[in-house]
């Protein structure tokens, strides 16, 4: 399924967002539609 | 603003043993995530600490209510793969940038593996 989670982490006030799917078909580039 | 790192992340093929499989709960199936450049070392680990101790708390609800706010990135470490098929551990200020150009070099998803820090 194209279901992304996306999540916030913090450390030391610089916050990073990470996008995670359950499979790389669509979602990485060049990997399927995109 | 910084680049998109693509990076697939699994559990360490041999730093993972059973009993850290069935403590953490971790699946020995990849993870497929972007993040910015700027991400570091330290906020990938964290990252997989907040996100084990959600799917934890899903799994078994409010059975054992996981404290996810004490997700750290001391819980786990992170290694990269190396030419003669070590593994390299990843200093933990490192940008995912850095690591992408001076260990991994090569423009498809960075291969990255984690495991339980052991404590010394």
């Amino acid at each position: 399924t194209g279901e992304v989670t996306v999540t916030d982490v913090t450390i030391n006030s610089l916050t990073v967002t990470f996008r995670e799917a359950l499979a790389a078909k669509g979602f990485f580039r060049g990997w399927g539609l995109e | 603003g910084a680049s998109e790192i693509e990076l697939v992340f699994c559990p360490h093929p041999t730093l993972m043993d059973k009993e850290d499989t069935v403590q953490t709960s971790v699946e020995f199936v990849p993870r497929y995530i972007k993040t910015s450049g700027n991400a570091t070392v330290d906020h990938l680990s964290k990252y997989l600490a907040v996100r084990l101790a959600l799917e934890e708390l899903r799994k078994n609800g409010e059975a054992s209510p996981v404290n996810v706010d004490a997700a750290s990135e001391k819980q786990y470490t992170i290694y990269i793969p190396t030419a003669n098929g070590q593994f390299t551990v990843l200093n933990g200020s490192f940008s995912l940038e850095l690591v992408s150009e001076k260990y991994w070099k090569v423009n498809k998803p960075m291969e990255l593996y984690f495991a339980p820090t052991k404590e010394h």
